[in-house]
């Protein structure tokens, strides 16, 4: 099964994990 | 034959430029015969089919949808109790699964697979980040990035999809282009059509405007017992049952009683940033964002012994789902790099809202192990049920405008729980 998210945000939005990397819930994805 | 191959002299000597030229003719027709198989239809939206290698029509031709339930059954069947250890051991050793963080942690308590496979986390086994955007489940970063200026979103680095496939087009305008929808769609029949109009709902009655239908005898609903009355209930009751392309209000569980569902709806009120009197602009897919804006879009995959119950990634509010009935392909990273459109063929469950930088989506897309997909605060979404299929890209729509009157959706908070994959 997949998520895929799709949002709206200021341009300056910086993701804040790389391709392939193994997350958590409620790990820090990106941020402003 | 070996002096032949041997011994025969290479005789080389240019080819005529017709040859040549027709060459590149036959080249340049078979790049244009591939760019051709993009169908457009009537109304100027690419019609999304199946593409890919060979093993991608093998799968195709395969009835998954079937396999996906009958793999639900069998992972519903209760095992002998004694069993049940060595079992969910065996399998969190194949797939990596944590036994020290679920709850409960007795593995005797979990009748079957499906059960296990759907097992909750012990309470701050997942602490959560004061970031703006956090993980809404435990998997894989598939891909993330920027959406193009031409609405389309990359699959993998390469293959791309439209925003619109994904989320689904909103028809501007009236109420009848909502019902036109169902009727170009040839899903709703004329009497269901007359039905609907009969009521004479506006499009603001029906996706979750402040006033009451205008049917002849209709009458406000009141407060009972704490739960907020849902004004739309004689509208979901006139549209019962659900057909593909209707636009229903979802009936929504209350979350305990009013005092705690005004303060979990203010916490996310403050969490975003906003008053009660929102601004409701840029929640229909993010076709206008505002300025300084761009949109974003991130893919997560569960693989099978991940934790597979999945979490709000930020403080929301969901105003509607969509649900696409579609095939169940697998999701894997090695299909997902070979199957063109694999997100926007799959069953999935949009759900669409707003945060506080403005739009805000988060689609669970079903897999062939896991077809089903449940979202807690909405008791109408059945996924992966068998039944006549509807054409490919349309949607069944609800929306939660009951399920808060200050937020006009349903109110999410970081981490908070939304639901889950099953098997099957």
């Amino acid at each position: 099964s997949t998520i895929v998210l799709v949002f709206e945000a200021p341009s300056d939005f910086e993701f804040t994990v790389h391709p392939s990397q193994k997350v958590k819930v409620g790990q820090r994805l990106g941020d402003v | 034959l070996m002096n032949a191959w041997t011994e025969t002299p290479t005789k080389w000597y240019p080819l005529p430029l017709a040859v040549g030229a027709l060459l590149l003719v036959a080249i340049q027709y078979r790049k244009k015969r591939r760019a051709q198989e993009v169908i457009i239809d009537e109304e100027g939206r690419e019609v999304i089919r199946l593409k890919g290698p060979w093993q991608v029509h093998v799968l195709g031709a395969l009835p998954l949808r079937n396999f996906s339930r009958l793999w639900g059954y069998v992972n519903s069947l209760q095992l002998p109790v004694w069993f049940r250890p060595y079992g969910y051991r065996l399998y969190s050793f194949a797939f990596g699964c944590n036994l020290d963080e679920i709850e409960p942690a007795d593995l005797r308590t979990y009748p079957s697979l499906g059960d296990f496979f759907y097992r909750k986390l012990k309470s701050g086994a997942r602490p959560v980040d004061n970031a703006a955007l956090v993980s809404p489940a435990d998997g894989t970063m598939l891909h993330f990035g920027k959406v193009q200026h031409d609405m389309r979103v990359e699959q993998v680095k390469g293959i791309t999809y439209h925003l619109d496939a994904l989320l689904g087009v909103e028809r501007p305008g009236s109420p009848t282009s909502v019902v036109q929808y169902n009727r170009d769609m040839s899903i709703v029949d004329d009497q269901e059509f007359a039905d609907i109009n009969g009521i004479e709902y506006t499009l603001d009655q029906l996706i979750g405007g402040s006033s009451t239908p205008n049917s002849p005898g209709n009458t406000t609903p009141t407060e009972v017992d704490g739960q907020r009355p849902n004004p739309m209930d004689h509208a979901a009751k006139n549209l019962a049952p659900q057909k593909f392309g209707e636009r229903i209000d979802a009936s929504v569980e209350p979350k305990g009683n009013l005092q705690d569902t005004l303060a979990h709806d203010t916490e996310v009120a403050l969490e975003m940033g906003v008053k009660p009197s929102l601004e409701r602009r840029g929640s229909m897919g993010g076709k206008n964002v505002r300025p300084g804006n761009s949109l974003f879009f991130a893919v997560i995959y569960l693989a099978p012994g991940d934790y597979h119950r999945f979490h709000s990634p930020t403080a929301w509010v969901v105003e509607k789902r969509r649900h696409f009935v579609g095939e169940l392909f697998s999701v894997s990273p090695y299909i997902a790099k070979r199957l063109e459109n694999l997100f926007v063929l799959n069953e999935r469950v949009a759900l669409l809202g707003r945060w506080k930088h403005g739009f805000f989506g988060m689609v669970p897309v079903g897999a062939t192990n896991v077809g089903s997909i449940k979202v807690n605060f909405d008791q109408e979404l059945r996924t992966n049920v068998r039944g006549k299929r509807p054409p490919p890209g349309t949607y069944t729509e609800a929306v939660y405008s009951g399920a808060s009157r200050i937020l006009q959706g349903q109110p999410l908070t970081p981490a908070e729980e939304m639901g889950g994959f099953c098997l099957g």
